[in-house]
């Protein structure tokens, strides 16, 4: 019973004030860090295509089952962001390990021939960014220092 | 100023906090992993 | 007072330089080195001279940024590419604000760190009103989500010397939140609201701080929203703005019914206090809030006896007190009545103490009537508590506290009587003692008046907050269903439950879904 009541002055400016500000809303990009690599708003793909993320997708179950090549494209062009983590979560699962002062991946091939308190020698495979493949390393000095 | 709140994309039936993953009052859906900074070791910023 | 000569100039030199060191690659690698080095600058330049320099510092800066922001997002050129432009300046601006609340006084001087965090956001909250005020319609709250959000995230990440002033932190956002708040910047309205519930700030107020500390603040932001968004929703047809904020505010709402229910608990009467009355689904959602270690029985549990639920007899906590919102002369009188029933004027002259004006649609102190309700209530609960009993019909009947509401009920004209019947429907939330007294309460009235006119007006204010769409407070829906099943409201019988086919189908259908 209560009714409608007229907007005062002051409550038709604010409207007012409101209704320009709906102009120009606030964009996700907004809030987060400039994403060099990758553009934020979603590509307009066509119709048949997935259009929204699997609703599990920020579970750690769903970044253990992705290829690994989707895991360093997800670490690499996803800097800074919980993806990355997660994926560096995953990448470690699957035994692979970042090196902090070759900034790249590593994984033993084989047991290595020497092994010391700072470092292993052996055949490792690695991750190479610039290539976008997988590389063989023979004879390569894993130092535990430089691990994270 | 009734309306279904199911459809204002939020999952609510989630067992996860739905704050972690909130992207904003106007979207219509929760951010994805790659949407939220987070702070990764020093290192992983390769570029 | 004016910018000392030279000032400007100084001032666009030393961003610009700084600008420049954020941008160049190895910031990560040897950033205390550059921070540190820039700082001696700032000092050599006597820019840190006095509070008074500090503050024209950055206040030129912001403007200087913003008014970036401006031309970049005004020149054509730019197209797509104009926000990554407006980030690159503001975000090189933002760390230099955390380089130097970091790094100003010793490590352990928080004051001084938190004073000056404080004095910069007071400084940027004054740019941006006194923008909005210049720009009007114009004005673009691009530059000020981008300041907030980014110094927020920076400030909140893990950092041994920022969390060491979290809570203080959290504060001065709070405070300068509040100044720019929707009725003072109806222009930054959505980022605002965008800004509250940021997933950092809600997690970091909410649920980081301890002892709910950040609890009180929050309630203040949120009621900043809700009071300006009242008087829009009062007219029930929203314009797309007003509702896309509305709808934005209901999924922060949202979020906090699923993560911080505990919250909605404790502030229900304040939010209620500002939510228009005809705002019937989200004041549903805030009533709909039950503490997450409780078990809800299933309101339609046939026979269900509430008496004898566990948590029915504890009292719910209610922030902040309510208590002062009735006026002390009131209230002396009101508990001088409820000691001894007495005088019998007390009770007719109550409605003049609730009545403000003759105006339809505004004639009462809601506020009033609510607390008022609700203070009778608890006192009428201690009252039964004091005499072992539990509330029930016959347990409440012939008190000086049911004296009050059958006289309000019949006093009040159909206006007072819906603020009057809300502010009791509003205590039906979750098992606790208050939703038992207020329950039997409502339905003693309707039993006891011999009026069907309240009897129709009772059942219209319960019916209203069925029909929105869910969610419903467990409550809510016990009372009705008792109502409608319990012989003794000999419901059926009214003819108002008859008074047309639509309404007739419309009870049978909630009686249907009831049984």
């Amino acid at each position: 019973p209560l009714g409608p009541i007229s907007l005062g002055q002051d409550k038709v400016y604010q409207l007012r004030m409101l209704e320009s500000a709906y102009k120009h809303m606030p964009e996700p990009s907004d809030s987060e860090k400039v994403r060099p690599y990758l553009q934020r708003t979603p590509y307009p793909t066509p119709p048949y295509h997935p259009q929204h993320s699997p609703s599990h997708m920020d579970s750690y179950d769903f970044y253990q089952r992705l290829s690994i090549e989707t895991l360093f494209f997800i670490f690499y062009y996803m800097e800074g962001t919980k993806a990355q983590y997660m994926a560096a979560k995953a990448l470690k699962k699957l035994s692979w390990r970042f090196h902090t002062k070759y900034m790249t991946w590593f994984q033993r091939l084989e047991e290595p021939n020497t092994i010391t308190d700072d470092y292993e020698m052996g055949t490792y495979i690695y991750f190479d960014y610039e290539k976008w493949a997988q590389r063989k390393k023979d004879g390569f000095t894993f130092e535990y220092r430089y691990l994270e | 100023l009734g309306s279904d709140l199911t459809t204002l994309g939020l999952h609510l039936n989630s067992p996860e906090s739905l704050y972690s993953t909130f992207s904003s009052p106007f979207a219509d859906s929760p951010s994805r992993p790659q949407d939220i900074d987070y702070p990764v070791p020093q290192e992983y910023l390769i570029h | 007072l004016e910018d000392p000569p030279g000032l400007y100039e100084k001032v666009e030199y030393l961003l610009s330089e700084w600008v420049r060191h954020f941008h160049q690659p190895g910031l990560l690698r040897d950033g205390d080195k550059i921070y540190a080095a820039y700082v001696a600058r700032l000092q050599q330049q006597g820019i840190l001279k006095n509070d008074d320099l500090i503050q024209r510092f950055f206040r030129i800066s912001m403007e200087m940024c913003v008014e970036l922001c401006y031309r970049t997002l005004n020149d054509p050129v730019n197209g797509g590419m104009s926000r990554p432009k407006c980030y690159h300046t503001m975000d090189a601006f933002v760390k230099l604000v955390v380089v130097l609340v970091r790094y100003s006084g010793e490590s352990s001087n928080t004051l001084a760190k938190v004073n000056l965090l404080n004095k910069v956001l007071l400084t940027v909250t004054q740019v941006l009103l006194a923008d909005h005020e210049k720009r009007q319609v114009e004005f673009h709250q691009l530059p000020y989500h981008r300041f907030f959000i980014m110094i927020l995230n920076d400030l909140c990440s893990p950092d041994p010397v920022f969390d060491a002033i979290n809570f203080p932190v959290l504060q001065c956002f709070c405070t300068a939140y509040h100044m720019v708040r929707p009725s003072k910047a109806p222009g930054f309205a959505y980022t605002w609201l965008e800004l509250i519930s940021h997933r950092v700030f809600v997690s970091k107020l909410l649920l980081q701080t301890p002892q709910q500390k950040g609890w009180p603040l929050f309630h203040q932001l949120l009621i900043d929203v809700f009071k300006f968004l009242s008087p829009f929703l009062r007219n029930a047809e929203l314009v797309k703005p007003t509702q896309t904020l509305y709808k934005g505010t209901l999924r922060v709402l949202l979020v906090l019914l699923h993560d911080f229910p505990e919250f909605l608990c404790d502030y229900h009467f304040s939010f209620c206090d500002v939510i228009p009355p005809n705002c019937i689904q989200m004041r549903n959602l805030i009533l709909s809030a039950f503490p997450r270690n409780m078990r809800l029985p299933d309101p339609f549990t046939p026979n269900l006896k509430v008496e004898l639920l566990p948590d029915i007899q504890n009292a719910p906590r209610i922030l902040p007190a309510y208590i002062q919102l009735i006026i002390p002369d009131l209230k002396k009188n009101l508990d001088n009545y409820i000691k001894t029933r007495a005088p019998v004027t007390f009770l007719q002259e109550l409605r003049g103490h609730l009545q403000i004006s003759s105006e339809p649609g505004k004639q009462y102190n809601s506020s009033l009537i609510n607390a008022l309700v609700l203070y009778v209530g608890t006192q009428a609960i201690a009252f039964i508590h004091s005499k072992s009993g539990t509330p029930s019909p016959t347990t409440i009947a012939h008190t000086a506290h049911m004296d009050i509401f059958q006289h309000l009920v019949v006093d009040l004209d159909t206006e007072g009587r819906y603020l009057f019947l809300n502010a009791i429907a509003n205590q039906l939330r979750y098992p606790n003692s208050h939703t038992h007294f207020f329950s039997c309460a409502l339905l003693s009235l309707f039993a006891e008046t011999n009026h069907e006119a309240i009897q129709e007006q009772i059942t219209r204010v319960l019916l209203e907050r069925l029909i929105v769409n869910r969610p419903h407070p467990w409550g809510l829906l016990i009372t009705f269903i008792d109502l409608i099943k319990n012989p003794t409201y000999n419901f059926w019988k009214h003819d108002f439950v008859h008074c047309a086919p639509e309404i007739e189908r419309l009870f049978e259908s909630v009686a249907k879904s009831c049984m």
